[in-house]
């Protein structure tokens, strides 16, 4: 269901 | 990196510019809330502790950085340099009213339970609603000087912006993070109004008022 935070995004 | 993401990081970056700029020029931090700095700086702390342990690039990097050191800058402004200044009659919300329902959904609702990924799901949903002590303060004293105007503009739009970045990154790159994504939403529809004010009276260079 939820796609992994990839921590790329501020 | 795309067009949207960009802008909306620069539209965040320009918002704590104006912000710092504003106390700084005016000696003076009237009108602003220090609640919702205290919170911003709470996100930013829980959110970039990843510093240390992941590395993304160096824009990634020196960006964290910024919004971290700026976050404490201003909280020295307003709680120390110009305390004088803060309004802290008019600063009432209780933010633990925010803090710890935020806290709860991120035990509940996350990626995955680790620490780093917790404390980072806490701060997307603490930074939905961080702003809710400076509109608060607004709608008490009814009033926003225009350079706290375009402050809560471009710190609204960068949110704002980061959804298209999603729409962008969902269909371009099927890349999505349902998480970030509706608490992002939650946190543009809160400016949804105070958009509203700013279009229909600061950009046609009448101040910022509420009907009585």
């Amino acid at each position: 269901l939820l796609q992994e935070n990839d921590h790329d995004e501020l | 990196m795309n067009i949207f993401r960009l802008t909306g990081d620069l539209a965040h970056l320009l918002a704590i510019i104006i912000l710092l700029l504003k106390i700084w020029k005016t000696r003076s931090c009237a009108g602003i809330s220090g609640k919702s700095q205290i919170l911003f700086a709470i996100v930013y702390t829980t959110r970039y502790l990843d510093l240390v342990t992941t590395f993304v690039s160096a824009y990634n990097t020196l960006m964290k950085i910024f919004f971290l050191a700026s976050s404490y800058a201003t909280m020295y402004l307003i709680y120390i340099k110009f305390k004088a200044t803060y309004d802290h009659n008019h600063d009432t919300f209780r933010i633990e009213f925010l803090v710890a329902p935020a806290f709860v959904l991120a035990m509940l609702i996350t990626h995955a339970y680790t620490l780093l990924e917790v404390l980072w799901t806490f701060s997307i949903y603490l930074e939905s609603v961080a702003i809710l002590p400076q509109l608060f303060m607004v709608s008490k004293t009814g009033e926003a000087e225009s350079i706290t105007s375009h402050y809560l503009f471009a710190l609204g739009s960068y949110r704002a912006l980061y959804i298209l970045n999603w729409i962008y990154r969902y269909v371009m790159e099927n890349n999505y993070d349902l998480i970030a994504i509706v608490a992002g939403i939650v946190q543009t529809v809160l400016y949804c109004d105070f958009f509203y004010l700013y279009v229909t009276k600061v950009l046609k260079g009448k101040k910022l008022q509420l009907p009585a």
